[in-house]
């Protein structure tokens, strides 16, 4: 339920602060549903992991029942693309704004519980706001080395070590000692196996608009790729009905560039079979500077994306 | 606090496989410290590199003596990031 003040600008990039107590007003209806699930996992190591999870100001969008399948949001996990924490911040409010008002909405939650995580590496995005605005990895300290952090979305563990990541730790695409070093990426793989029913995993990046689907840590196809293609240029159609933003869809390998270690890989290898990443609008004139007045018909255009996924997801169960 | 003084970022266009394995080369070479925003991969996707202040002239001379086209997205990096802060502390007062 939507029990927001008016007064947070959406269409402004904000610090960390002010993203986790005012996003979605006060500071209960954005973590009571979190806390309630947080007290219910008797694992204290676990636990500890997840109110770690909490801090990372996650929203959790349920209209109740233990079975719901879920589907997974996470964005921001390279710090310096600050519109896809903007854009989910907005999206947050989105979906809790149209519930029992937009029956598409309703009819989802009645059926579909979303967990969207709005900034995934917090200590980074602290860090563009304090110290360097290009930094995108995590924060964390190497051993034997004097530079610092691990770029979040080669840790996973995903053809970990593989092409398209960096062994050297002053990298910006350092894979980590080890998978799911980085407690950034184990709180979400912990979460997702102890939840056990995610159905979709949608991750949120930007740049140059692309929608892709597995493999990057390969360049063989994934066994679902008529289906994840076709659902991926249905969602980019949704998307350009918008403003006309084009999306290029594919594999991340085909897309882009072969990548190991990458978040997608890891969940669709582990069952989640929609598992996709967006990389929102930007057209690369402006690097991860884009524009404030650019957040807005980002997050709109990328929400209309979103629901469509969502939507094929609670249409076809597997 | 880091600064992007004179920083430029590169947009490279690609038109061969050969070109892409020069960038590739020019990926590996530490000493550049280039950050590679869209990382060399094939011709048609056009490739976006920051490149610290000290290192620009050199690379621009590798790409052009090897003939491969580039223009410059970000003249001064450092420039865009003030104006961005200035939006940002605006947006919080």
């Amino acid at each position: 339920r939507d029990r927001s003040s008016n007064s947070f600008n959406y269409g402004t990039y904000n610090s960390l602060d002010s993203v986790s107590t005012s996003a979605l007003g006060e500071e209960d209806s954005f973590f009571l549903a979190f806390f309630h699930i947080l007290s219910s996992i008797k694992h204290p190591i676990l636990r500890s992991k997840m109110s770690f999870c909490l801090l990372l100001a996650h929203g959790f969008f349920s209209t109740g029942g233990s079975d719901h399948p879920a589907i997974w949001i996470d964005a921001g996990i390279h710090s310096r693309e600050w519109v896809t924490q903007a854009s989910a911040i907005w999206i947050a409010k989105k979906i809790a704004s149209d519930y029992e008002k937009d029956p598409s909405i309703t009819s989802l939650l009645n059926k579909t519980d979303i967990f969207l995580l709005t900034v995934a590496n917090p200590d980074g995005y602290v860090f563009t706001h304090t110290t360097n605005r290009m930094w995108r990895k995590t924060r964390s300290r190497n051993q034997g080395s004097l530079c610092v952090g691990v770029d979040p979305n080669r840790n996973w563990d995903a053809g970990f070590g593989g092409p398209g990541a960096s062994s050297n730790p002053c990298s910006d695409s350092y894979r980590g000692p080890g998978a799911n070093s980085e407690v950034e990426v184990k709180s979400i793989v912990d979460f997702i196996k102890n939840h056990g029913n995610i159905r979709a995993f949608l991750t949120l990046h930007s740049y140059s608009q692309l929608l892709m689907y597995p493999y990057g840590y390969k360049c063989t196809e994934p066994a679902d790729r008529a289906e994840l293609d076709a659902l991926g240029r249905a969602a980019a159609s949704s998307i350009q009905s918008l403003y006309g933003t084009t999306f290029t869809v594919g594999s991340i390998c085909t897309t882009i560039y072969q990548a190991s270690g990458g978040s997608i890989d890891w969940s669709y290898d582990y069952g989640i079979k929609y598992s996709f990443a967006f990389e929102l609008r930007d057209t690369g004139r402006y690097g991860f500077l884009l524009p404030a007045d650019q957040i807005i018909p980002t997050a709109e255009e990328t929400w209309l994306g979103l629901k469509k996924i969502i939507q094929h997801v609670r249409d076809n169960p597997y | 606090l880091e600064t992007f003084v004179g920083h430029q970022i590169l947009r490279i266009k690609t038109r061969n496989e050969e070109e892409v394995k020069k960038l590739q080369l020019l990926e590996s070479l530490e000493r550049f410290e280039l950050d590679f925003w869209i990382n060399p991969s094939t011709p048609a996707r056009p490739v976006d590199v920051r490149i610290p202040t000290s290192c620009v002239q050199a690379v621009k001379a590798f790409l052009e003596s090897h003939g491969i086209e580039y223009s410059i997205l970000i003249e001064d990096l450092q420039v865009v990031l003030d104006k961005e802060k200035q939006d940002l502390a605006c947006s919080q007062q």
